[in-house]
């Protein structure tokens, strides 16, 4: 799925 | 990834190991708190749903993998460890952390980015993450002097949220369309929570004595 960049924290 | 990040992401990582070393180098979780260490896990298993479906990269694997897995062991080891259970404060744990479950469950059922169930866990393990500190901070209170290294636990704990709040608004400054509000908000918070323990962490470190924090 699309990880839109937002999701690349922890 | 930015420098603000990253240091938030490494002072989280200092804390996860600085409380592994207390309770394995002293064989005791004296003025550590169960129960925020089981909301932490709670925290980390469901933000992280998307371990498996979602890669990002190596960094962020390995990185989730090591906060789910220190926070279990921690939880494992605060309840089974023949050794470390017995230096629990289980009479001064008491903070009925249901509501602090049932409250962020409600509101990541109201405000979440969309409604499906990775979203509203993830809303959910935001908000339950900037209140998983009460129980612990209500611990170091109730148990009058703070030992150096749980002191450094809670002040590592917090300051790596200080250091996201940095790189929000370094992403928001930088990234025409990056908008979170539910982790800015909550991050923010989050933060204010340790205000006061910063402060009195601040003092002792300033007159160098033991921490105390006022009843």
């Amino acid at each position: 799925a699309k990880v839109d960049s937002a999701k690349d924290e922890l | 990834m930015n420098i603000f990040r990253l240091a938030g992401d490494m002072t989280h990582l200092i804390s996860v190991l600085v409380l592994l070393l207390k309770i394995y180098a002293t064989k005791s979780c004296s003025g550590i708190s169960l129960k925020t260490q089981e909301l932490y896990a709670i925290v980390f298993v469901t933000r992280y749903l998307d371990l498996f479906t979602d890669f990002i990269s190596l960094y962020n694997t390995v990185m989730k993998l090591v906060f789910i897995g220190s926070s279990l062991a921690i939880v494992w080891c605060m309840r089974y460890h023949r050794v470390v259970r017995r230096s629990y404060d289980r009479e001064l744990d008491t903070f009925r952390y249901w509501i602090l479950l049932g409250v962020s469950f409600i509101l990541a059922l109201v405000l979440h980015e969309k409604f499906t169930l990775q979203e509203v866990f993830w809303a959910f393990s935001i908000y339950l993450e900037a209140v998983a500190i009460l129980p612990q901070l209500v611990l170091l209170q109730r148990s009058g002097n703070v030992d150096n290294l749980a002191g450094q636990y809670v002040f590592f704990l917090g300051a790596y949220r200080a250091f996201y709040i940095l790189n929000w608004i370094y992403r928001y400054l930088t990234e025409q369309r990056f908008t979170r509000w539910i982790s800015c908000v909550s991050g923010l918070v989050q933060t204010a929570l340790y205000a006061d323990f910063f402060y009195y962490y601040f003092i002792s470190w300033k007159n160098n004595a033991k921490l105390q924090l006022p009843a």
